[in-house]
C-alpha cells in the first residue's frame, strides 16, 4: 500500500516538522491558506530553535501558531461536538526526561496546548481534564474567552451538513478520519 | 489535528499535538490527540513523532510509540511511519498520518488519508506539501 511521504537528511541539526491533521480533499481556494499557516508554523518553530530556545519551546510555539489559525481543527476552528460545542485535547512531552502534560474537553480557553505545558511543569501529573482542568488553567491565570471566539463558519456549516447527512452519531463511525 | 515536533541544539526531542477530532462527535468524547503514546510521543533515545487522523484507531494501535519501536529495531523513519500506519490501515481500516524526528536528525512525514498538510524546516530551508508528490521548497536566510 502505498503511503506518500517527504523525507529528510541524514546530519543532525535544527529541525523542526508540523502536521496540519489528516485531511479528506482540501478545495482550490483554502489550499492556498493551509499552505500558508502550515508553513509559518514551522518557520516559528524554527525561529525558536535558531535563537537557542528548546525542542519543547519549539514544538509549543508551531502548534500555538495553527491553534489561532483557522483553517486549522484546533482551538479556533475545532469542530463542533452534537451539542454544537468545543471541547478541545492536547498533549506535550520532553523526550529528555520523558515529563509529559495534556488536558482533554477544555473549552473557552485560546490555547489548549499552553494549557497542557502547564501540566507538565506546574503539577505532578500528566493528564488534566474537564472542570478540573478549566479550574486549573483559571488558577495559572489563563484568560477565559467567549465560545464563539472558537467557533467559524465553516465548523458550524460541517456540523449542519453532518448532521443532515448522517442523523444522530453512530457507534459504528466509519473508520476513516478524525 | 495539528502537531508538530522538533531536536533542538542540544540534541533534545520534543512533540506537541493539539485538538482535531470528528464533527457531531459525541459530548465528551476525547481521541488520541491527548493520550500520550497515540497522538505523540517522544524520547531522546529515540525521536518524536505526532499523529493524526482517526482517533479511536490511533488510541487502539498506540500509532505514535508504535512508529518509535520500529525506529528501535533499526528501521528508518521512512520505514518506521510506513509500518506504523499500514498496520493500523490493515488491522483496523483506520486512515491518518504521522510526522517523525529521529534523534540523528531524520525526519519523515507520512499518511495514509488523502493528503496533509505539512511542513518542515531543517538547515534553513523550509520544505511544505499538502497532497502526495507535491512539495515547495524554500530557503529561509
Amino acid at each position: 500500500m502505498a503511503a506518500a511521504s517527504a523525507r529528510g537528511s541524514i546530519d543532525v541539526s535544527l529541525v523542526v516538522v508540523v502536521h496540519g491533521g489528516g485531511a479528506s480533499n482540501i478545495s482550490a481556494d483554502r489550499k492556498e491558506r493551509v499552505h500558508e499557516g502550515i508553513a509559518r508554523a514551522a518557520t516559528e518553530g524554527y525561529n525558536i530553535l535558531k535563537a537557542g530556545g528548546s525542542a519543547i519551546d519549539a514544538v509549543e510555539g508551531a502548534v500555538i501558531v495553527l491553534e489561532k489559525d483557522p483553517e486549522f481543527n484546533a482551538g479556533c476552528g475545532s469542530v463542533l461536538n452534537a451539542k454544537g460545542d468545543v471541547e478541545m485535547d492536547a498533549s506535550i512531552m520532553d523526550g529528555k526526561d520523558l515529563s509529559a502534560g495534556a488536558v482533554s474537553a477544555v473549552r473557552c480557553i485560546e490555547n489548549p496546548i499552553k494549557l497542557a505545558r502547564l501540566v507538565m511543569e506546574k503539577t505532578p501529573h500528566c493528564f488534566l481534564t474537564g472542570h478540573g482542568a478549566e479550574k486549573f488553567a483559571a488558577d495559572m491565570g489563563i484568560p477565559e474567552i467567549p465560545v464563539e471566539n472558537l467557533i467559524t463558519e465553516r465548523s458550524k456549516k460541517h456540523l449542519e451538513k453532518e448532521k443532515l447527512e448522517k442523523g444522530a452519531q453512530r457507534a459504528d463511525c466509519p473508520k476513516n478520519l478524525g | 489535528t495539528v502537531g508538530a515536533v522538533a531536536l533542538d541544539c542540544k540534541g533534545n526531542v520534543a512533540y506537541a499535538t493539539s485538538t482535531g477530532g470528528i464533527v457531531n462527535k459525541m459530548v465528551g468524547r476525547v481521541g488520541d490527540s491527548p493520550c500520550i503514546g497515540a497522538g505523540g510521543y517522544a524520547d531522546n533515545n529515540l525521536g518524536a513523532v505526532s499523529t493524526t487522523g482517526h482517533g479511536e484507531s490511533i488510541l487502539k494501535v498506540n500509532l505514535a510509540r508504535l512508529a518509535l519501536f520500529h525506529i528501535e529495531q533499526g528501521k528508518t523513519v521512512d520505514e518506521a511511519a510506513e509500518l506504523a500506519l499500514n498496520y493500523m490501515k490493515s488491522k483496523l481500516k483506520g486512515l491518518g498520518g504521522l510526522i517523525l524526528v529521529s534523534k540523528t536528525g531524520d525526519w519523515v512525514a507520512k499518511w495514509t488519508s488523502a493528503s496533509m498538510p505539512w511542513a518542515a524546516v531543517k538547515n534553513g530551508k523550509l520544505q511544505a506539501g499538502i497532497d502526495i508528490c507535491e512539495t515547495r521548497t524554500r530557503d529561509l536566510h
